[in-house]
């Protein structure tokens, strides 16, 4: 859009804008795609806040296109034109800022979904304390290794795409420390349970052990959610 | 994934245009 904008202030010298009919047609056919592929994304979605949101930056994208269709047009009949070099510039800006909040509002949702998972983790961790039979633990392993092994694919798997590493660090090392904690909290809800059924003695400290163990899983947890949610744009200023 | 490669393929689009109105300019200049 810089260069664009630059031209447009050569242009003041009197140059003759080429025809760009066949590049602005190129960025028709883009754009059309984009928007059949964004309203199926849309249709398929059950995420309510996408399906708001990203309508509006299809229809931004499109508008852009209209803009530059028309500024080709205008410029093979007037390689001077002004109006038309400003439409170029418009149309360029509006498909790229439009491709960018398109790509932000689909990035959010995969972002939602990853958080979903986490919180299903920190559903599951919320009852441990509660546990206190052998028949108890065995289906509250049932229940949260599925949806920490989800939870940590997912999370391993945004880590590795993120571009920016002090993120991408964070994530890393708070599922390595969730991962190592796991075991630590099964055994000791274990413990506990043994202690319980063999008289009790020794029952707070084993209680306290466990509830401090699921406590720092769920902090390990509640850091990935929080850093899942940050962006590099909103971290740099946004600038 | 298919919103991925399609974004993409607006900015090499894009970029294609502002290159060809560009490399034109630069031409004339």
């Amino acid at each position: 859009v810089s260069r664009l904008v630059i031209l447009h202030e050569e242009a003041e010298d009197g140059n003759a804008m080429p025809d760009l009919a066949r590049p602005v047609q190129a960025v028709s056919l883009a754009v059309n795609n984009l928007v059949k592929v964004g309203h199926e994304t849309i249709e398929s979605s059950d995420d309510v806040i996408l399906r708001q949101d990203m309508p509006s930056a299809l229809h931004r994208v499109e508008n852009a296109a209209t803009l530059l269709q028309q500024a080709s047009d205008m410029l093979r009949a007037d390689p001077y034109s002004g109006p038309a070099r400003k439409k170029l510039i418009e149309g360029s800006r509006g498909i790229l800022q439009g491709t960018s909040a398109l790509l932000l509002c689909f990035d959010e949702s995969e972002v939602r979904k990853i958080v979903k998972e986490c919180k299903k983790v920190l559903d599951y961790l919320g009852v441990a304390e509660v546990i206190d039979t052998m028949e108890d633990l065995v289906q509250f392993l049932r229940d949260i290794s599925p949806a920490l092994s989800r939870a940590a694919r997912e999370v391993a798997a945004r880590a590795a795409e993120l571009t920016h590493p002090p993120h991408a660090d964070t994530l890393t090392r708070c599922l390595d420390s969730v991962k190592q904690l796991a075991p630590v909290l099964i055994c000791s809800m274990k413990i506990y349970i043994h202690i319980l059924t063999e008289g009790g003695k020794g029952i707070e400290e084993a209680g306290e052990n466990r509830n401090y163990l699921a406590q720092k899983m769920a902090d390990e947890i509640h850091e990935i959610i929080r850093v899942l949610q940050l962006t590099s744009y909103v971290e740099d200023g946004g600038e | 994934e298919m919103i991925l490669e399609a974004a993409k393929s607006i900015i090499a689009a894009t970029s294609a245009l502002v290159r060809a109105a560009s490399a034109a300019q630069r031409e004339l200049i």
